[in-house]
């Protein structure tokens, strides 16, 4: 028996939305303490790491621990038939080929069902080490956003290169090139609002645009986004969902020249 | 161009 109350089903929403694009298909593993997924993007360059904990949800039952194969794009379409304001619940039974979300308006006064199939998936689990990272740049996830897109109209790929003057995003295609260097500025009204910069040791890497900017479908989800970099590591992209988790997006870097 | 490398190469199944 399964079965998870989310009073701010929005957040549910953001999360499918920010990885359903790079994941086709994933297990979804539940268990006492919460529910995550991992998954590797088709071409295993990219890897998707999602933590909800059950201190996040006004109701949370795991009875025993559970894994789910769901098609990502199937559980989007579903999920995208719950209003911003409902409450999402997940049920489950063990054995069954199906999950349920149930959608509840936060006056109660609409209760809509959606059953969807569920699916065998044969997918690699990866440890992924604790690591100590050269640099962690902590900055708006709106303005890396930005970044990512303004540097996709000019080249493919992005160099990050973070030394104590501040973190540089350069890139160079057939038109030209081009650097943006934000420096450390902790000096704003508000925290979300900070760059801030913890370096060990320099570092630059090199990493493919596309997947940067796929990475940042999770903007919806968090003020922040948090870089974290070392070299011969893949870099680490991670947004906070408040009170709940993470979303983490592990890109491999591509080889110097 | 740099050729990509694969997450695969830096973290093991387990």
């Amino acid at each position: 028996m399964l079965e998870l109350r989310l009073v701010q089903g929005s957040l549910l929403k953001k999360v499918l939305e920010s990885i359903k694009d790079l994941v086709n298909d994933a297990n979804f593993d539940f268990s006492s303490s919460g529910f995550s997924l991992q998954s590797m993007d088709s071409s295993h360059v990219a890897l998707v790491a999602l933590l909800l904990k059950s201190e996040g949800f006004e109701h949370y039952r795991c009875d025993r621990n559970t894994s789910m194969g769901m098609n990502l794009g199937n559980m989007s379409k579903m999920l995208k038939c719950a209003g911003n304001d409902d409450i999402i619940t997940i049920k489950g039974d063990d054995g069954s080929d199906t999950v349920t979300f149930m959608f509840e308006s936060p006056t109660q006064d609409k209760i809509a069902d959606f059953e969807m199939k569920l699916m065998d998936i044969d997918s690699e689990h990866l440890g992924i080490p604790e690591a100590e990272y050269h640099a962690i740049v902590k900055m708006p996830s709106a303005e890396f956003a930005r970044i990512c897109k303004d540097l996709a109209s000019i080249g493919d790929t992005v160099v990050i290169s973070v030394t104590k003057e501040g973190v540089k995003f350069s890139t160079r295609g057939d038109i030209g090139t081009a650097n943006i260097v934000l420096r450390q500025n902790t000096t704003v009204d508000k925290p979300e609002d900070a760059t801030v910069i913890e370096m060990n040791e320099p570092v630059s890497m090199t990493f493919a645009l596309r997947y940067m900017n796929s990475f940042t479908k999770a903007t919806p989800l968090s003020n922040t986004v948090t870089i974290s970099m070392s070299p011969d590591l893949p870099v680490v992209v991670e947004y906070k969902i408040a009170e709940m988790g993470y979303v983490r997006f592990y890109l491999a870097p591509k080889m110097e020249e | 161009v740099n050729p990509q490398r694969q997450i695969t190469a830096f973290f093991s199944k387990t």
